[in-house]
Formats: C-alpha cells, structure tokens, sequence
C-alpha cells in the first residue's frame, strides 16, 4: 500500500523527483 | 509526456474553449443560482445529466440542507441634502426593514474603531460604513460584521460600502451574520461611489437623511446537492485526490465568475483525462458544491460525511477565486509535500506557470486541511476578481475562454499527477 499521513515514505525525494519529471 | 499531452489537448487542441462553452450554456439557462432557490437546484439537476453524459463514474448527488433567504423589494433614496437614489443590495440573511421603511439621519464613519469612538452618535441612526478597501479577507469584515456592530450602539440598520477593488456604481452583496445577544438590524451594501459622498458630506457638517426599505425574506433550510463525479482510481481506489468548485452563487448576475470558472474547469480537469484515456492510480473525485456562499454550509456536511475517510483523501484542490489567466498554485501543506508540489508545477513550464505559492485554501476543502490534508487553490488576479465578485458585473462577460483553457490545463495537471503518483502527499 502506499503511504500516507504520517508514515514514512519509502522513496527518497530524488526518486519522486524522478517519477514526476516522467510525466513532463 | 503526459503533461504535455493534456497541456496540449486544452489550450490548443479539440478541447479548446469547452469549458468556456459549458459554462455559458449552463448560466446563460439558468441565470444565479441562490441557496435555497430553484435556480440552484435546476442547475445541480443539469450538472446531474451533463456528468453522466459525459461519461464519468459514480455520478451521484449527496443530499444535504441548506439555507434559503430570499432578496424581496429594496430601496434606499437619500432625502437630505437633496433627493438621491441609492444603488444598494441587502446582505444574505439580512432582516427586512418595517413595510414603512426606516428613515433616519445618517452617521458616517470609516472603520470600527470611529464607530466605538462615536458610539453615542450612532443611536436611532442608519450606520454608514466607508471602509476603505485593504484586501478582501480585511475589508469584508465590515460587511460580515457592520450591522451587529452597528446594533451594538443603537443602530437601526447599516449601510456598507460594498468590498470591492474597483467600482463603476456597482452595490456588491454577499453573506453577514447576526450575533446572539445582539439586536438584528437590515443591512446592505451601498456602492463605493455613495459611500464616498456621503462621507465627503459628513465631513463637511452636513447632515443626510436615508429612507431604507427592504422587504427580504427568510425561509426554512431546503433540500439541496452536493454534485458528485469520479474517475475511479486503477490501483488504490479507496484513495482520493479532490477537485472542486462551488455550482451556488450569489442572486445577481450569472454567478459566471463566481464560481462558474471554478466548476469548470475543474469538469474540464476530468474531461481532459478522460479524453486522453487516461486513468490514475487513485480516485479523481469532482464535487460540485452547494451553499459556499452562505459558509461552506454543504460542504461541511460533505466533511462530516466523508471525515472517516481523512486519511484518503492526497489532496483536496478548490478553484473559487476566479479563472482568469492563473499565476500560480496556492498551496497548503508539509514542507516535503510542498517540494513535492514545486516539482508537479515544474510541468507547466510550457505555459510558464510554475510558482507555487502559499495559503491554499477554500471555503469548502478548509475544513480538509485543518484535519491535515493538503490543499490546493489556484491563483489569478485576484485584483480584477473582486471588480465583479458578488456584483451584477459577473456574467460571462468577464469570462475569457482562453484563460478558462489554461485554467483547466493546470488543474488537470496538478489533479491528475498527485493522482497517480505511487505514494499519496506525505503529511509531516
């Protein structure tokens, strides 16, 4: 499951970083 | 690609000026849409169809109740110094004045602060307010507040300069409220132009006269609707991101401004997607709220309804301040989330609206984001906004469809991204 409220993330920043630049 | 393919589809593609055309059908056939009036209720059936026709999932109406105050006959004509007649509007949930009227000299004054000062003046008199305009979250404290302030000292009604930026005799209404304890007075808006003169002759030692009759009136709560869409989430369904605006408006122009852009472009968020064939990994919900305008009333009974869901819901995003050409994302929510949000807005670069600004927030999705989750609002001139906001000027004259497409772009961008991001908005 993904998480949420005040879970810890399982990605680092530079991953998210990564998975939004995939939607540019 | 698939900012771009969506960026693409609303500002230069087929989709062009859909949201603008929508809008206009639905204002130019059902005019203002007043809690509480049919107008309001006829446009939430139409919404009802046009959601489905569309093809959307889970279209529903959630019932709730909702205000119901009418605006009945209304006049206020200066009969000293000289005869003059003044453009007014009664405030939401206003009194009616005796079927006589109440004609009393006049006490003008520019803030609150004149008014304690004065007090002993003010007894038997009508209140005139000439606030000047600051900003709108400042100034509209006068008109939410000026009749029990006026009540307070003796007061028989209060007249408030209307909050607006900018005037061409243009009255602007909206809601105020009555305080227990406190004696209800009629009030209403007066135009930035009457309050001026009345205050240039006041300070002048002249003494002014208003005759004031309103003939509102105040009806039972009634059933209304708040509008429900979605495009059911491919992974996490449970999983919520909101997009919303408000379908009830104010009982002068179209209600096009305010909020017809906000539901709007927030269908056209959906349609875009839906367009594209595309599907987010959580649940894109539309809603379409009733009664804002008397306080978020329907959808804070949305929240009671929902809140057991607080942890699901990503992201709740409200357009309520105007779709003319927007600057930028209002944001509220944890740092990360907001660096978050900085990177999502990176993808309109093709549009060159990126900033991410702070004070998300929306009368209906504030009560989200106290609980936590974070919010989204979008930003334009807030200037221009408040021109016409509350006022006859707001039709679809004020409406411009190419804004209205970049409007969309965005909000179809921002929703569908956090959308389908793999992890929700971090919270802490």
């Amino acid at each position: 499951k993904s998480i949420y409220k005040n879970g810890i993330s399982k990605r680092t920043f530079q991953e998210i970083k990564e998975e939004i630049a995939s939607y540019g | 690609d698939i900012a771009k393919a969506i960026i693409n589809l609303a500002v230069y593609g087929k989709a062009q000026n859909r949201s603008y055309e929508r809008l206009a059908l639905l204002v130019d056939t059902v005019g203002p849409r007043l809690s509480g009036s049919k107008n309001l209720e006829k446009a939430i059936q139409i919404m009802y169809q046009n959601l489905q026709r569309d093809g959307l999932e889970n279209v529903h109406l959630e019932p709730v109740r909702i205000p119901h105050w009418e605006r009945g006959e209304e006049s206020a004509v200066m009969l000293e110094p000289r005869t003059h007649k003044i453009a007014m509007l009664g405030l939401g949930s206003s009194i009616r004045t005796p079927p006589e009227g109440i004609t009393a000299e006049v006490l003008v004054v520019t803030s609150f602060d004149e008014l304690q000062r004065r007090a002993s003046e003010a007894r038997g008199k009508i209140v005139v307010y000439n606030q000047p305009y600051v900003n709108y979250s400042k100034t509209v404290q006068y008109r939410t507040q000026g009749a029990v302030e006026a009540a307070k000292v003796g007061a028989l009604a209060s007249l408030i300069r209307s909050v607006a930026s900018f005037s061409i005799y243009s009255p602007h209404t909206g809601i105020q409220e009555y305080q227990d304890g406190v004696p209800k007075i009629p009030t209403a808006c007066i135009t930035v132009e009457d309050a001026e003169m009345m205050s240039r002759m006041a300070a002048r030692g002249i003494k002014i006269v208003i005759q004031l009759k309103m003939v509102e009136k105040t009806y039972p709560d009634a059933d209304s609707f708040n509008t429900v869409a979605e495009i059911t989430g491919s992974k996490y369904p449970e999983q919520v991101v909101l997009v919303s605006g408000h379908l009830d408006s104010w009982d002068v122009g179209q209600g096009a401004m305010d909020d017809g852009g906000g539901v709007f472009i927030s269908w056209e968020a959906l349609s875009l997607i839906k367009d594209l064939g595309l599907r987010p990994k959580r649940t894109l919900r539309l809603v379409l709220w009733t009664a804002e305008e008397q306080g978020g009333i329907g959808a804070f009974q949305y929240y009671q309804l929902h809140k057991v869901n607080v942890s699901n819901y990503s992201l709740v995003m409200e357009s309520d301040a105007g779709t003319f050409l927007p600057t930028g994302l209002q944001f509220t929510g944890s740092e990360k989330a907001r660096a978050i949000m900085e990177e999502v807005m990176s993808l309109l670069q093709p549009l060159n609206i990126t900033q991410v600004l702070s004070h998300g927030e929306g009368t209906d999705i504030n009560f989200w984001i106290q609980a936590g989750v974070p919010g989204a609002s979008l930003l334009d001139d807030l200037y221009k906004y408040f021109f016409f906001h509350h006022s006859y000027g707001d039709t679809m004259t004020v409406m411009d469809p190419k804004q209205m497409n970049v409007a969309a772009a965005v909000w179809a961008v921002v929703s569908y991204v956090v959308a389908d991001m793999e992890e929700m908005l971090p919270r802490s």
